[in-house]
């Protein structure tokens, strides 16, 4: 049995946000550990990767190994019932075919229960191995995302250029162009708005703008994104939660 | 022109 509960309802309803749009059917797994979640998109590009660890939750138990198969459309429109303060619980027995979804009000006066019909979905699983990446920026999420949205305007495409202490953010359009240069800094006092950038080899890469944006919308999931780029292979977008992470895995533009 | 790539050149399905 299944039985997993959140001190804000907030978390899941970022989580379930953040991924929603660019996948739609999706295998929650839950084990003792917590629960974990891989899936591509329709085109194949981008691969959301979650765990939700058991210490994000205030009180977590799954006995036996059990699967989840879940519409994310229809699972958002349930979590949006609860308050983001609710604690909010899941429930499923140890084969089910339902999960249950508790809202409560931290005063106690209101508990909502919403039941959601599970689906088999045949997913397919990528193996994903460890790769050494070139380079490995660390940045506010906000500053990442506005340069995406800002960069989006001009082009269908966002050139990140990694050299010696610098990341440039590139696109090129109809229109014109527009770039935006990001250092190194280390803010002492909020240091959730430094940024970090180590370099191994300098790095040229080309993303699409139209999946940027799908993973931009983890933005409210964490105060900073780790971006790992290498030449020619997919980029690792990573946004932490309080016990586990969302990662995100972008295949780059390069010509054949 | 750049071609957009798939992630199934890079992961195997397992």
């Amino acid at each position: 049995m299944l039985e997993g509960k959140f001190d804000e309802a907030s978390l899941l309803k970022k989580i379930i946000d953040a991924i929603k749009d660019c996948v739609q059917l999706c295998n929650f797994n839950c084990t003792e550990k917590g629960i974990t979640l891989q899936a591509v998109d329709d085109s194949r590009v981008l691969l959301v990767s979650l765990l939700i660890g058991e210490e994000a939750f205030t009180d977590y138990r799954c006995d036996r190994n059990i699967t989840l198969g879940v519409d994310l459309s229809s699972f958002s429109k349930m979590i949006k019932c609860g308050n983001n303060e609710d604690f909010l619980t899941l429930i499923a027995e140890d084969s089910p075919d339902t999960v249950l979804v508790v809202f409560e009000d931290k005063n106690r006066e209101r508990i909502s229960e919403y039941s959601l019909k599970l689906m088999d979905i045949d997913n397919e699983f990528l193996k994903i191995d460890d790769m050494d990446y070139d380079s490995v920026i660390t940045m506010p999420a906000g500053e990442f995302a506005k340069i995406v949205r800002d960069l989006k305007n001009l082009s269908e495409s966002l050139g990140i250029l990694v050299t010696k202490d610098t990341v440039k953010f590139l696109s090129e359009g109809d229109i014109g162009s527009g770039s935006v240069v990001v250092k190194p800094f280390t803010d002492l006092e909020k240091p959730e708005n430094s940024v970090k950038v180590s370099l191994k080899k300098p790095v040229n890469l080309t993303f699409g703008l139209k999946y940027l944006s799908d993973i931009i919308k983890a933005t409210n999931l964490a105060e900073s994104v780790t971006i790992k780029i290498a030449d020619k292979v997919p980029a690792l977008f990573e946004y932490k939660l309080p016990s586990g992470y969302l990662r995100f895995y972008l295949a780059p533009k390069f010509d054949e | 022109k750049l071609k957009q790539q798939s992630l199934l050149s890079f992961f195997a399905p397992s």
